[in-house]
């Protein structure tokens, strides 16, 4: 553990919490992506399935088990609980154009073809893109409130957080991992517009709000 | 690189 995977790890945690309490408080989940959100949950499942066979450390477990459990209560809000706040015209991005691409990629390109190592690789190609129905939804509406932009900014963060973590492992502890190296590269790259409206609008209190 | 069976990152 470094202090770039520890602020990655934290950023991600603090994202997935501000958009808990946001849909919580305002009791509304409006221009949040219910699609973006089922990928995650995807993701994670997908990815944590190794709780059941490998043990890591204390930390790991309960992050695995607090990203799913956010997770899923999000989409619970979402989709039961919320449901009448929720965004449903705006939010027409088609998942299976996402997930079907990272499962063949998965079958294809994976460091060894077993179930599990599959759905791992599996879950990070499909979490390189999972933001893109959520960004498909700002652009739509044309805006974000300022508490969704937080919330991106943190969950983009994250994973540039954690670029930095490769190439300090690398140097230090000469481990890299191409897969979720190249993945979080392009996970990161597809924020970089969101990012510069962020620090040059949100930042400035100003609204996010796209050009007409 | 590191033990496939094994991904310590989250």
């Amino acid at each position: 553990m470094n202090i770039f995977r520890l602020l990655g790890d934290l950023s991600h945690l603090l994202a997935i919490i501000v958009l808990l309490l946001k849909i919580w408080t305002t009791r509304s989940c409006a221009g949040i992506s219910g699609k973006s959100q089922i990928l995650f949950a995807i993701v994670y499942i997908a990815r944590y399935l190794d709780l059941l066979n490998t043990y890591i450390s204390a930390y790991n477990t309960i992050m695995k088990f607090v990203f799913i459990s956010a997770s899923l209560a999000t989409i619970f809000f979402m989709y039961v609980k919320f449901k009448a706040t929720y965004d449903h015209n705006h939010d027409s991005f088609r998942i299976e154009f996402l997930i079907a691409p990272a499962l063949v990629l998965a079958l294809l390109i994976n460091h060894e073809f077993s179930p599990l190592e599959i759905l791992w690789t599996f879950s990070i190609y499909l979490e390189s893109v999972a933001i893109l129905p959520q960004l498909f939804l700002v652009s739509k509406t044309g805006e974000a409130e300022s508490i969704t932009s937080h919330y991106l900014f943190a969950l983009g963060s994250y994973r540039g957080l954690y670029l930095l973590n490769w190439v300090y492992r690398y140097y230090a502890e000469d481990h890299y991992d191409l897969i979720a190296i190249v993945a979080g590269v392009v996970q990161t790259v597809l924020y970089c517009d969101f990012f510069y409206l962020y620090i040059t609008k949100v930042l400035k209190g100003k609204k996010l709000q796209l050009p007409a | 690189a590191g033990d496939v069976e094994e991904h310590d990152e989250l």
